[in-house]
């Protein structure tokens, strides 16, 4: 079962 | 803030689009436009709106300012309007309200609202610009269509993109589904082309209830275009006239 990445984990905040 | 759209239906289509997967948002306006970006509560999935200057005319901005508005309550004024009605955005320097006008080209009727603004602590993330290994462009209603059908199967789908062709395939309980649609050109009706540019071969997993909401996007352009590269999220585009577009990002799944 492929489990679910977030956004967070790619893209840093500003 | 004064800017002046010439059919209040593209806002309402935008919002109509988004507001199932993000409530509260800031509309950030600057002499450049007006911006929004904001993460679903999962934070898996990413929308990213920009309404240029040029998409208003006139558009007239004198100080950035972030208009903190529920989407709800956004829609529910937005309803009011008329699809051909011209929308005017107007926002002072410091405001508690956004106001909008909507004018009727054909009658002299003038309906006028305000909606109350929040203030939303909302962080903004930084999305480099990337080079894709994939790039397909493609009918957005056939986009729609796969993931509607797709989602009657399974959860997730795999998106794999190949010299061959890009193939949408899942396995669920039933049973297994794939769609597969090779590079098209219909000089009758470009619409309908299928446009598959692709520098290296990538496949991804996808949760299909972000896509299937993604596609409510469908309205707005006859084209969607999809990028994908490995360990990035999938990038979902609406391009808009005057070069604005509705953008959407979704964290792939992995295996262990």
């Amino acid at each position: 079962q492929a489990s679910q990445i977030t956004i967070l984990v790619y893209y840093r905040a500003q | 803030l004064e800017a002046r759209l010439e059919q209040a239906n593209l806002l309402k289509k935008v919002v109509d689009a988004i507001k199932d997967l993000v409530q509260d948002c800031n509309f950030d306006c600057n002499d450049s436009g007006i911006a929004l970006q904001a993460m679903d509560n999962s934070h898996v999935a990413l929308v990213s709106m920009m309404l240029k200057a040029e998409s208003f005319s006139p558009f007239r901005c004198d100080r950035n300012i972030a208009l903190g508005i529920n989407l709800s309550s956004l829609m529910k004024v937005l309803r009011c309007a008329q699809n051909e009605d011209i929308l005017t955005l107007k926002a002072d320097d410091a405001p508690d309200v956004v106001n909008l006008v909507f004018e009727s080209s054909e009658s002299d009727r003038l309906s006028e609202y305000d909606i109350k603004l929040m203030d939303i602590d909302q962080e903004h993330l930084g999305i480099p610009e990337t080079e894709y290994s994939a790039t397909i462009s493609m009918p957005a209603a056939e986009f729609q269509r796969i993931c509607r059908d797709l989602i009657a199967l399974s959860e997730s789908v795999a998106i794999e993109a190949t010299k061959e062709g890009v193939k949408f395939s899942c396995s669920g309980d039933i049973g297994n589904g794939a769609v597969t649609l090779r590079s098209h050109t219909n000089v009758e009706k470009p619409e309908l082309n299928v446009d598959i540019a692709l520098s290296e071969p990538v496949a991804l997993t996808f949760s299909l209830k972000y896509l299937v909401n993604f596609c409510k996007a469908s309205g707005l352009s006859g084209t969607v275009k999809l990028c994908l590269s490995s360990e990035v999220p999938l990038l979902v585009e609406y391009t808009l006239a005057s070069n604005s577009y509705l953008r959407f990002y979704l964290a792939p799944k992995i295996g262990d």
